[in-house]
């Protein structure tokens, strides 16, 4: 995997706790 | 002075609110935002922030997503999902986590891929509509895949019906849905009022 620059990194974060909170809701 | 107020803290509240707040149902809301390439003279519009939201029908969806993905591109994609969380996370060794062992759906992988991209001078659907100061709305599948713009086709690929830039101060909304939504100016409005900084 590249080097994620920090901007993305913010975006990227939410994304995963997000996908971690639907996962569990499903 | 619109770069200036433009501000990164409440971008996620702003996209967020777009989305949820909308009649329609719309999948993910991506803003692109434009810079300047000194060294290349070029205006390269890259991943300010996104807000994932998901497909309504969850059922639908995965049927959707087992059509498209073999097991191998599925294993792809928790292999990559797990090495970003262990990258976010600081770990040395890629986590096990049950959440991450769930089926990776193409519209979330059609998500994380937009980090990665950008769009010079013009190219791509954000570039054009940033580039002409005119909104791009492609409604159908049908319309998605014939597209010039790669990001269209791809949109389709992953199974999104309906995808919409608009441009903004410095930037350009892109929202994108898997069910058919038409044209409405209820939504350009709203991304006017969100997204024009001045």
């Amino acid at each position: 995997v590249a080097p994620v620059p920090q901007a993305r990194k913010a975006s990227l974060a939410r994304f995963l706790e997000k996908r971690k909170e639907r996962v569990m809701n499903l | 002075p619109s770069v200036a107020l433009f501000n990164q803290d409440t971008l996620q509240q702003r996209l967020q609110a777009l989305i949820e707040g909308a009649r329609e149902s719309w999948t993910y809301a991506i803003f692109w935002q434009s810079s300047y390439d000194y060294s290349s003279g070029a205006t390269v519009l890259g991943w300010g922030d996104g807000y994932y939201k998901g497909e309504d029908d969850k059922a639908k969806s995965k049927a959707k997503n087992k059509a498209s993905s073999s097991a191998a591109e599925q294993e792809h994609r928790k292999k990559v999902l797990r090495e970003l969380n262990s990258l976010i996370s600081g770990s040395a060794t890629p986590a096990t986590d049950d959440a991450i062992d769930e089926e990776v759906t193409d519209t979330e992988w059609f998500f994380l891929v937009s980090m990665t991209q950008s769009f010079v001078n013009g190219g791509g659907l954000p570039g054009q509509a940033f580039f002409n100061s005119n909104p791009i709305w492609v409604t159908g599948a049908d319309r998605l895949a014939s597209s010039p713009c790669e990001r269209a086709r791809q949109g389709q690929v992953f199974g999104l019906q309906t995808m919409v830039c608009i441009p903004s101060a410095n930037g350009v909304v892109e929202l994108g849905s898997t069910e058919v939504i038409f044209q409405s100016s209820d939504l350009m409005h709203k991304v006017r009022v969100l997204f024009n900084f001045n």
